[in-house]
């Protein structure tokens, strides 16, 4: 079976494409066959893997188009690893779609041409509109990065909120996990973060932490993930503890 | 002449609150008359005020809904500051304001209404679709927060494309400047990303730049700016010059 994976926050800059590009790549390097998929028109997935958005080539956008050739927008990245990219064209989606009945269900209907993964990742843009409806109607599970700082805390009840309204659509939509990023031991507001989190959230917060690590940053000018940009490094070693923890979470089938 | 200056960024995270609520706050203790709207419906402006954005209060949506009672969307926050809050009804306005002929001047037409300030400085949420727009369309200035990291640098050209756009709609449109925040001497990422901005953006770079500082975002949970949490903090400090630099870049009027 596979798992497909929405990784969602209306907050911005949390680590959701780090996050996508990261444990994907770990993933792969595990033996799983991986799609990501870039749901965001910023398009940043597909730039951190050093693609031109802009080259042409279909997109996430023309799969929603005509699902059936879906496969055509699939670009093979790594062994064992594909992308289905974004270009700012995804921006017109919304609008295009705004009086189809099946509005909330596009992206869905574009997984169900796409087998032979064990997983399927995907990236949201920082809003809780119709990107981030489409990508928690499309899949099984919601992974949460979670910033440990102010705003990103406060902005969890309307995410869980809409991840509630969401599987009124999508009954088998759960919530695999939220996990701590840009987490720096140094100062207090992480702590402080992190007791607020694991008191409210309890065992659905991932004990894997992601620190800052600025190799994160660095990687995508490199157009490659941590791992291969510095495998030593504090980020890569933590997302490859994150993509074991995605593993073993995994529901009970 | 009042000064109205849009913050805006499409990329999530770069700092966009962060400047507005600090800049504004400065502004505000050199005796200018300063009002901050919040302009995101996740009304991180709001909430770093520790203000709840769900109290039974008018804010900025019923303000365009209504321009001419906008006063009374407008709370004191200290002395010479004042703010117009948000909720998350605002994400309601894109839908609202579709068909109407001046749905890019809504709220263009609530400035009008409030008179007597020499400062006025919107926070734009992380898109560059109707709120953007809007906020660009209002004001006479834009001022651009870049992190230095990869991601945000490279969603510079598509921002200078929508701000070129704006203008023809709102020919006042003028180019602030572009200030670098996050800002991290230790690491070389920031330098590259600082030298790719001053070699192409030339001298429309503050020369103050806004250093990582936990105060930053601290000051926040404690519902204030960073000045009033912790004024001796490199934070605050940075704050101080980038408010004194954006008093001195004013359009020679
Ligand atoms: N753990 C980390 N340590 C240091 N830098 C990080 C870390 N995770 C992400 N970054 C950097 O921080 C920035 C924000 O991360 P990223 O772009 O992945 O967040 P996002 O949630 O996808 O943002 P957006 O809301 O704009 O889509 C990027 O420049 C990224 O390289
Ligand atoms: N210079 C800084 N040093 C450390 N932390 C900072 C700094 N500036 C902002 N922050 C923190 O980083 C996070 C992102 O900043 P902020 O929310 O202001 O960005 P934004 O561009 O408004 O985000 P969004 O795109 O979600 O609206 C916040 O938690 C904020 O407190
Ligand atoms: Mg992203
Ligand atoms: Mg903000």
């Amino acid at each position: 079976m596979t798992r497909t994976i929405a990784v969602v926050s209306q907050k911005g800059g949390v680590g959701k494409t780090s996050l996508v590009q990261n444990v994907g790549a770990e993933l792969a390097s595990l033996g799983k066959r991986v799609l990501l998929i870039d749901f965001d028109p910023q398009s940043n997935l597909t730039l951190g893997w050093g693609l031109d958005p802009n080259a042409d080539r279909p997109t996430i956008y023309q799969a929603m188009l005509n699902p059936p050739g879906a496969l055509s927008s699939v670009v093979n990245l790594r062994p064992n690893l594909d992308l289905i990219p974004a270009n700012l064209d995804l921006a017109g989606a919304e609008l295009a779609f705004i009086n189809a009945i099946d509005r909330n269900n596009k992206l869905r209907k574009v997984l169900q041409h796409l087998l032979g993964y064990n997983f399927i990742l995907i990236d949201g843009p920082p809003s809780l509109g119709f990107f981030t409806v489409n990508a928690l109607a499309a899949v099984n599970e919601a992974l949460i990065p979670l910033q440990v700082q102010a705003y990103a805390y406060k902005a969890l009840d309307q995410l869980l909120a809409i991840i509630g309204q969401v599987r009124e659509i999508n009954p088998e939509l759960w919530m695999l996990g939220v996990a701590l990023t840009m987490y720096d031991r140094r100062n207090a507001l992480t702590g402080t973060v992190e007791d607020m989190a694991r008191q409210r959230l309890g065992e659905s917060v991932f004990k894997t932490v992601i620190p800052v690590n600025v190799r994160i940053a660095e990687a995508p000018l490199d157009g490659t993930s941590v791992g291969e940009y510095e495998a030593t490094s504090k980020g890569a070693v933590a997302y490859v503890q994150l993509a074991q923890e995605v593993m073993e979470r995994g529901r009970a089938e």
